[in-house]
Protein backbone atom coordinates (compact mmCIF):
# COMPACT_ATOMS: atom_id res chain seq x y z
CA UNK A 1 0.00 0.00 0.00
CA UNK A 2 1.74 3.25 -1.16
CA UNK A 3 0.14 5.22 1.42
CA UNK A 4 1.52 3.24 4.34
CA UNK A 5 5.21 3.15 2.63
CA UNK A 6 4.59 6.93 2.48
CA UNK A 7 3.56 7.38 6.20
CA UNK A 8 6.49 5.29 7.25
CA UNK A 9 8.63 7.11 5.52
CA UNK A 10 7.61 10.39 7.52
CA UNK A 11 7.50 8.20 10.57
CA UNK A 12 10.74 7.71 10.08
CA UNK A 13 11.84 11.30 8.97
CA UNK A 14 10.13 12.66 12.03
CA UNK A 15 12.09 10.50 14.55
CA UNK A 16 15.64 10.69 13.26
CA UNK A 17 14.83 14.26 13.52
CA UNK A 18 13.71 14.27 16.58
CA UNK A 19 16.62 12.12 18.20
CA UNK A 20 18.96 14.41 16.42
CA UNK A 21 17.57 17.22 17.66
CA UNK A 22 17.57 14.63 21.18
CA UNK A 23 21.79 14.11 20.69
CA UNK A 24 22.26 17.92 20.12
CA UNK A 25 24.37 19.65 22.71
CA UNK A 26 22.74 22.52 24.06
CA UNK A 27 25.10 25.81 23.81
CA UNK A 28 25.05 27.31 26.77
CA UNK A 29 27.74 30.36 27.18
CA UNK A 30 28.57 28.50 31.19
CA UNK B 1 11.48 25.39 -1.58
CA UNK B 2 12.28 26.96 1.46
CA UNK B 3 11.48 26.04 4.93
CA UNK B 4 9.94 29.15 6.15
CA UNK B 5 8.13 29.20 2.12
CA UNK B 6 6.43 25.55 3.67
CA UNK B 7 5.43 27.14 6.79
CA UNK B 8 1.54 27.85 6.41
CA UNK B 9 1.34 30.19 10.09
CA UNK B 10 -1.90 29.27 10.51
CA UNK B 11 -1.29 25.73 10.72
CA UNK B 12 1.76 26.64 12.81
CA UNK B 13 -0.49 28.54 15.47
CA UNK B 14 -2.88 25.64 15.63
CA UNK B 15 -0.61 23.25 16.23
CA UNK B 16 1.50 24.99 18.73
CA UNK B 17 -1.51 25.60 20.80
CA UNK B 18 -2.13 22.04 20.78
CA UNK B 19 1.65 21.50 21.97
CA UNK B 20 0.77 23.99 24.98
CA UNK B 21 -1.98 22.50 26.63
CA UNK B 22 1.08 19.64 26.93
CA UNK B 23 2.27 21.31 29.73
CA UNK B 24 -0.83 21.16 31.63
CA UNK B 25 -0.89 25.04 33.38
CA UNK B 26 -2.94 26.34 35.40
CA UNK B 27 -4.73 28.90 32.71
CA UNK B 28 -7.14 27.93 30.38
CA UNK B 29 -5.51 27.37 27.22
CA UNK B 30 -7.72 26.01 24.52
CA UNK B 31 -8.30 28.67 22.21
CA UNK B 32 -6.33 31.70 20.17
CA UNK B 33 -7.85 34.14 22.42
CA UNK B 34 -7.13 32.75 26.18
CA UNK B 35 -3.69 32.90 25.27
CA UNK B 36 -3.20 36.71 24.20
CA UNK B 37 -2.85 37.43 27.90
CA UNK B 38 0.60 35.93 27.71
CA UNK B 39 -0.28 33.88 30.87
CA UNK B 40 -0.28 30.71 29.94
CA UNK B 41 3.14 31.33 27.75
CA UNK B 42 4.63 33.27 30.83
CA UNK B 43 3.93 29.76 32.94
CA UNK B 44 4.85 27.64 30.19
CA UNK B 45 8.01 29.41 30.19
CA UNK B 46 8.31 28.88 33.93
CA UNK B 47 7.36 25.61 33.44
CA UNK B 48 10.83 25.26 31.00
CA UNK B 49 13.04 27.33 33.25
CA UNK B 50 11.65 28.15 36.65
CA UNK B 51 15.22 29.52 37.87
CA UNK B 52 15.29 31.75 35.41
CA UNK B 53 11.30 32.71 34.98
CA UNK B 54 11.28 32.58 38.43
CA UNK B 55 8.44 33.85 40.58
CA UNK B 56 9.69 37.45 41.07
CA UNK B 57 9.64 37.57 36.95
CA UNK B 58 6.40 35.77 36.70
CA UNK B 59 4.95 38.35 39.02
CA UNK B 60 5.35 41.28 36.20
CA UNK B 61 2.67 39.32 34.22
CA UNK B 62 -0.60 41.10 35.31
CA UNK B 63 -2.89 38.05 35.56
CA UNK B 64 -6.36 39.26 35.20
CA UNK B 65 -6.28 41.21 32.00
CA UNK B 66 -9.55 40.98 31.17
CA UNK B 67 -10.17 42.61 27.72
CA UNK B 68 -7.82 45.36 28.26
CA UNK B 69 -5.69 45.10 25.36
CA UNK B 70 -2.84 47.40 26.65
CA UNK B 71 -2.60 45.24 29.79
CA UNK B 72 -1.94 42.32 27.17
CA UNK B 73 0.44 44.11 24.95
CA UNK B 74 2.46 44.76 28.30
CA UNK B 75 2.50 41.33 29.38
CA UNK B 76 3.41 40.62 25.83
CA UNK B 77 6.52 42.66 25.55
CA UNK B 78 7.73 41.54 28.76
CA UNK B 79 7.52 37.49 27.71
CA UNK B 80 9.00 38.44 24.25
CA UNK B 81 11.79 40.16 26.19
CA UNK B 82 12.47 37.29 28.27
CA UNK B 83 12.46 34.81 25.71
CA UNK B 84 14.89 36.80 23.85
CA UNK B 85 17.14 37.46 26.65
CA UNK B 86 16.55 33.64 27.90
CA UNK B 87 18.52 32.77 24.22
CA UNK B 88 21.11 34.96 24.23
CA UNK B 89 22.22 34.46 28.22
CA UNK B 90 21.14 31.21 29.23
CA UNK B 91 21.07 28.67 25.02
CA UNK B 92 23.86 30.70 24.16
CA UNK B 93 22.01 31.79 20.46
CA UNK B 94 21.02 34.85 19.14
CA UNK B 95 17.81 34.54 17.15
CA UNK B 96 18.40 36.56 13.39
CA UNK B 97 16.49 37.32 10.44
CA UNK B 98 13.41 35.79 12.26
CA UNK B 99 10.49 38.15 12.11
CA UNK B 100 9.57 38.83 15.67
CA UNK B 101 6.27 38.84 16.68
CA UNK B 102 3.76 42.17 17.00
CA UNK B 103 2.75 41.76 20.26
CA UNK B 104 -0.03 44.56 19.77
CA UNK B 105 -1.65 42.32 16.67
CA UNK B 106 -2.12 39.50 19.63
CA UNK B 107 -2.90 42.00 22.48
CA UNK B 108 -5.29 44.08 19.96
CA UNK B 109 -6.69 41.82 17.19
CA UNK B 110 -5.61 38.24 18.79
CA UNK B 111 -3.49 37.58 15.52
CA UNK B 112 -3.07 34.09 15.22
CA UNK B 113 -0.14 34.02 12.56
CA UNK B 114 1.68 36.20 14.84
CA UNK B 115 0.93 34.66 18.21
CA UNK B 116 2.09 31.13 15.98
CA UNK B 117 5.33 33.38 15.68
CA UNK B 118 5.41 33.78 19.77
CA UNK B 119 5.04 30.16 20.48
CA UNK B 120 7.42 29.14 17.75
CA UNK B 121 9.92 30.94 20.29
CA UNK B 122 9.03 29.61 23.22
CA UNK B 123 9.19 25.86 21.74
CA UNK B 124 12.64 26.84 20.38
CA UNK B 125 12.97 27.25 24.15
CA UNK B 126 11.93 24.61 25.17
CA UNK B 127 13.70 21.92 22.62
CA UNK B 128 16.81 24.14 23.61
CA UNK B 129 16.36 24.15 27.06
CA UNK B 130 18.22 21.56 30.30
CA UNK B 131 15.27 19.27 30.49
CA UNK B 132 14.95 19.38 27.06
CA UNK B 133 14.64 15.40 26.62
CA UNK B 134 11.43 15.59 28.75
CA UNK B 135 9.65 18.21 25.68
CA UNK B 136 11.08 16.69 23.05
CA UNK B 137 9.31 13.21 23.98
CA UNK B 138 5.96 14.87 24.53
CA UNK B 139 5.86 15.88 21.23
CA UNK B 140 7.31 12.77 19.81
CA UNK B 141 4.00 11.49 21.37
CA UNK B 142 1.82 13.89 19.83
CA UNK B 143 -0.20 13.13 16.28
CA UNK B 144 1.99 12.86 13.48
CA UNK B 145 0.38 16.07 11.22
CA UNK B 146 1.58 17.87 14.68
CA UNK B 147 4.66 16.80 14.73
CA UNK B 148 5.38 17.88 11.44
CA UNK B 149 4.76 21.00 11.57
CA UNK B 150 6.81 21.63 15.15
CA UNK B 151 9.64 20.16 13.28
CA UNK B 152 9.01 22.47 10.44
CA UNK B 153 8.68 25.38 13.19
CA UNK B 154 12.19 23.88 14.88
CA UNK B 155 14.15 23.68 11.49
CA UNK B 156 13.05 27.28 10.51
CA UNK B 157 14.00 28.79 14.11
CA UNK B 158 17.24 26.59 13.56
CA UNK B 159 18.36 28.13 10.45
CA UNK B 160 18.23 31.42 11.71
CA UNK B 161 20.38 31.07 15.21
CA UNK B 162 23.71 31.88 15.46
CA UNK B 163 26.02 31.22 18.57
Amino acid sequence: DPNMKAGAANEGVLANFFNSLLSKKTGSPG
Amino acid sequence: MSTSESLDRMELCESLLTWIQTFGVEAPCKTVEDLTSGVVMAQALQKIDIVYFSDAWISRIKPEVGDNWRLKISNLKKILKGILDYNQEILGQHINDFILPDVSMIGEHSDAAELGRMLQLILGCAVNCEQKQEYIQTIMMMEESVQHVVMTAIQELMSKETP
